[in-house]
């Protein structure tokens, strides 16, 4: 463990937890992507499976546990409980195009072709393009609330770090794990866009509104 | 390639 892998892991709960807080307390999910959140789902379901079978340490479950959890109940509020408040017409991204070319990516390029090894490839392929649809959806309405973009910044600041996590591991521990390494770069890139946006507007106090 | 990688990131 390292201090940009802890704090890139609290970047993470801080965005889950935001987002949870967010809706529960808005009791609205108005311009949240319930198909990305659905897609986080799937990545931690596909990605934590060894929470049955091997135990790391008691952060590392409990954290996984907690990722979980939160993920499902973030699903169930935005598809169930406040599912009035969720806009399914701006939410229009077509998921499909994502997890087919992912799951084949998983299947053609891994560390060991294992059932296991091929959902663990599989989650982290799709951990770097689950945004996607919130940030279409984004781009759509042309605005974003401000919690919003402080979930989508928490979000995006946790797998920048986690690259400096594996600069970190390569010179210290000799670990790189090119497929973790790729999938991450492409995540944080795909947020560049935003964080620039937000860094020039919300931490400036304006509203994150895109040129329509 | 079978390396032996340590799944201990989250």
């Amino acid at each position: 463990m390292n201090i940009f892998r802890l704090t890139g892991d609290l970047s993470h709960l801080a965005a889950i937890i935001i987002l949870l807080l967010k809706i529960w307390k808005s009791r609205s999910c108005a311009g949240i992507s319930g198909k990305s959140q659905i897609l986080f789902a799937i990545v931690f379901t596909t990605r934590y499976l060894d929470l049955l079978s091997t135990f790391i340490s008691l952060y590392n479950s409990c954290m996984k546990v907690i990722y979980i959890g939160c993920a499902y109940a973030t699903v169930y509020m935005i598809y169930m409980k406040f599912r009035a408040t969720y806009d399914g017409n701006h939410d229009s991204f077509r998921v499909e195009f994502l997890v087919v070319p992912v799951g084949g990516l998983a299947v053609l390029i891994n560390h060991d072709f294992s059932f296991m090894e091929i959902l663990w490839t599989f989650s982290i392929y799709l951990e770097s393009v689950a945004i996607l649809p919130q940030l279409f959806m984004i781009s759509k309405t042309g605005e974003a609330e401000t919690i919003t973009t402080h979930y989508l910044f928490c979000l995006g600041l946790y797998r920048a770090l986690y690259i400096f996590n594996w600069v970190w591991r390569f010179y210290f521990e000799g670990f790189f794990d090119l497929i973790a390494i790729v999938a991450g770069v492409v995540q944080t890139i795909l947020y560049c866009d935003f964080f620039y946006l937000y860094v020039t507007k919300v931490l400036k106090g304006k509203k994150l509104s895109l040129p329509a | 390639m079978d390396e032996d990688f340590d799944k201990d990131e989250l």
